[in-house]
């Protein structure tokens, strides 16, 4: 997950 | 009907005008305006109805699998209209000749045949929608975890298409399985456009967004 931290931070994303 | 009101706004690509034209100035274009189209792809994704109670690991396994699909077959859908001419956004539209001059030759020619396919399918909208949601359930990747739940998005998003099939084109009883019989083209196209934009990302001449190449790197 580390490697694919801004797919994983947009999926978390509300919006 | 829910895919339709969630579908993404059009989106453009913007060349820089400042730069020379040329095959760096076509592919920094295209590699800038899959970046954002990446990013508008994972907030549509959420909206998909089912894809949001995945896993967070189920739904980024999905995505790192099928984002170049969704791409293309975005690209294709928006081309439809053209003769030969590929429509990677509203104001970047490209013939052969443009994209010899390009470099953008081989994408080129391995997005025509698909355009060609659904053309004379006569694709439509509900149908790019539901097929675009298929191809991302529907990605093949090794590493779900919950095999059975994407196997019920797969049967959710299958059977819409079924009913929708069966109540705008019942002179046609095989019409999905006309559409299914594109994927294969599909992902052979979107295979090809990785390779590509895989191979300039190893040349190193022309910059890429950290989505994009995170996307990239998932798929090496």
């Amino acid at each position: 997950k580390e490697k694919h931290k801004i797919l994983h931070q947009l999926l978390q994303n509300s919006t | 009907s829910h895919l339709l009101v969630v579908e993404p706004e059009k989106i453009y690509a913007m060349p820089d005008p400042t730069m020379p034209d040329g095959d760096v100035k076509a592919l920094t274009t295209l590699c800038d305006l899959a970046d954002r189209e990446l990013v508008v792809i994972i907030g549509w994704a959420k909206h998909i109805p089912g894809f949001a109670t995945l896993s967070l690991a189920d739904q980024m396994s999905l995505l790192q699998s099928a984002w170049m699909e969704i791409l293309v077959l975005s690209i294709v859908f928006r081309s439809l209209p053209c003769d030969d001419e590929i429509v990677y956004a509203e104001d970047y539209v490209v013939d052969e000749e443009q994209a010899r001059i390009s470099g953008l030759l081989d994408l080129h020619v391995a997005i025509v045949p698909l355009v060609r396919r659904y053309k004379k399918l006569r694709m439509e909208k509900e149908e790019f929608v539901m097929l675009k949601a298929i191809a991302l359930a529907n990605s093949d990747s090794m590493h779900i975890e919950n095999i059975e739940a994407v196997q019920k998005l797969q049967d959710s998003l299958h059977e819409a298409l079924q009913d929708f099939e069966a109540s705008q084109h019942p002179e046609d009883p095989r019409r999905v399985g006309k559409l299914l019989m594109t994927l294969p083209l599909l992902r052979q196209t979107a295979t090809k456009a990785v390779q590509h934009f895989y191979s300039i990302k190893m040349q190193g001449k022309v910059p890429m967004h950290k989505l994009f190449l995170e996307m990239l790197e998932a798929k090496a």
